[in-house]
């Protein structure tokens, strides 16, 4: 059991590198620890993160946003050992700003070759990027019903 | 396995029969703050048999059933079913296409179905056993799961990481 | 002490309500209730909202946005008690559709006529509505800096 | 009492003397993620007075000095100056222009002044005592205080009333 946790650790440690400098910048440093090295199985697992050429203490001193996106590419790292066939993301991309919304965007479209990916979203960056979109309204006070949206008719009705 | 659609009625804030289609490989759902977006994802995570009421934001289960408005009285139940393409039979099941179902009475009682046919909630986190999808599954991401991530609160990164592996 | 302190609870009960009803509808209800009225100065205080007609159990059935709005209506009734002479709100504004930037910036210019607002924000309606902004960079890796910034101007630059 | 400026040197990642204005009612400050904004937040709080280093986001007080990039050293020390206008005498000394002053050296030792005049940090807290203004203040809000208001973290919404009242 030791053996398999290690080979899927190691595993996700890699994709976890892989997908932060996707986020990030080719050359940024992160990692993955095991706390405990002698106790894989029980021991906390430790996130460093080195975005841009900074040398934070902790992920404690990283940014909101950067935050976000380290988180992310945890998680992500995860999906990339085991792709589930859907994923949903709430609004994860609140932090973001418009720079990483598109890089956000990007990493979505790109494991979205292998899932379905269902994006709820207020930001206008993310919501030109995905292909079909349903808003949902309440014209009924507190009833919610869903309306088909097409991001590039409803900005050219704007403007 | 490619998700079809969704259909709630009588699900929090989802008063009428409603029905979302899940074609694409990237689906949007947008709208004013309020108005049910998270209600749907909170929809998905329970018809796939999430148990605790805190997940779905609600001090109580019976919460999650569509309350009323000045207008309008409460639902007596709530019913949300999943509609699945089983491409690859991934899904342990013979069916193309798999229809998952829970319902909640407001007395109550609950009911679960797979392609309309009663079953117990065991069979159907069987059913998506080995698949990575499920109640608390690593693939429904929001912005308090990135919180407990980075602050690894009760041990969740832990938990992820064997959920994976 | 404690008719000191009911006469503050009940006022900023008041201007719970009326900035409720700004950042809501004006017929929206909302309460703040002392649970232990006979303990005053000790007692929880719970916070009941009813945004458009919804009939929620308790406000952690409220949506993100709902619960942020919210949240910043008790702040701000605080505020209108005791008027601190500036105030920092660093991105408040994360979780808010568009409409309701519009009503967070329209408070914050009604309060900014007797306190200084320092406002961080990623929203580009939130920038709209402040009258001078700075903008920080990291030109050298991980070495910040300030320049000035006109969203009128970078937003025309950008079109 | 009106805010005229901020200055920060060796204040986290403002390596650099940066001086900030604000002169105006309302005050943008924008930027990408990780240049910087709640770094001045937190510059603010800390020549208040904020005591608690979970408060500024680090696990030790001196974390908050510069600690160097690739191609520069780490800072000796940190260094945030706020400048006020005394309009209305809010601040209980006779001068028209108040510069309040904290200063943190890496071997531990700290400085505080107001105009300049060297004072104990009980001295720079009663300056303020009275105007709302603190580093615990209700004036200063982001999204985690958002978080623990509606859910009321260790009575926090208690500590609110108490300071406004
Ligand atoms: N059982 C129920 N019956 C009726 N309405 C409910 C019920 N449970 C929740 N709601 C309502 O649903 C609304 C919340 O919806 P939801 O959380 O999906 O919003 P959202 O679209 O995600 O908004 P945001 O953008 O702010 O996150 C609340 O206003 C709440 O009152
Ligand atoms: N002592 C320090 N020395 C150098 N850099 C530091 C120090 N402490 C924090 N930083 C850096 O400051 C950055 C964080 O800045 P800050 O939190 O102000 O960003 P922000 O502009 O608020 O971003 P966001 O929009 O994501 O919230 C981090 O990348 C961190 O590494
Ligand atoms: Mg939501
Ligand atoms: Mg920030």
């Amino acid at each position: 059991a030791t053996e398999k946790f290690m080979e899927a650790f190691d595993q996700i440690r890699e994709n976890f590198v892989e997908v932060f400098r996707t986020l990030f910048t080719p050359d940024d440093q992160c990692d993955l620890i095991l706390q405990d090295p002698n106790d894989p199985l029980e021991s906390r697992i430790d996130i460093t993160a080195k975005p841009k050429g900074k040398r934070p203490q902790s992920i404690d001193q990283l940014s909101g946003g950067e935050k976000s996106l380290t988180a992310l590419a945890l998680i992500f790292a995860l999906y990339l050992l085991k792709p589930a066939p859907f994923c949903v993301l709430d609004e994860v991309d609140a932090p973001l700003d418009d720079n990483n919304l598109g890089k956000y965007s990007d990493l979505i479209k790109r494991f979205s070759e292998q899932s379905q990916f269902i994006i709820v979203t207020h930001r206008k960056v993310t919501m030109a990027a995905v292909e079909v979109a349903y808003g949902i309204t309440m014209q009924q006070r507190g009833i919610s019903m869903v309306v088909p949206f097409n991001f590039s008719e409803w900005e050219a009705a704007k403007n | 396995m490619r998700l079809q659609s969704i259909e709630l009625k009588g699900f929090k804030s989802f008063a009428e029969r409603t029905v979302i289609h899940f074609n694409q490989n990237m689906t949007g759902i947008i709208g004013p703050n309020g108005c049910g977006k998270s209600n749907i994802v909170d929809a998905i995570r329970w018809v796939l048999g999430e148990q605790k009421s805190s997940s779905l934001r609600l001090k109580k289960m019976d919460n999650l059933i569509f309350n009323g408005t000045q207008k309008r009285k409460p639902a007596g139940r709530a019913e949300v079913s999943l509609t699945f393409e089983n491409t690859k039979n991934l899904l342990p099941t013979e069916f193309t296409t798999v229809v998952v179902t829970r319902i909640l009475y407001r007395e109550g009682s609950s009911e679960y179905r797979i392609n309309n046919v009663p079953c117990r909630l065991k069979d159907i986190s069987n059913l998506f056993l080995d698949t990575g999808i499920g109640s608390d599954s690593y693939a429904i991401i929001e912005l308090s799961m990135i919180g407990d991530i980075l602050k690894d609160k009760e041990h969740s990164r832990r938990r992820l990481f064997e959920q994976a592996a």
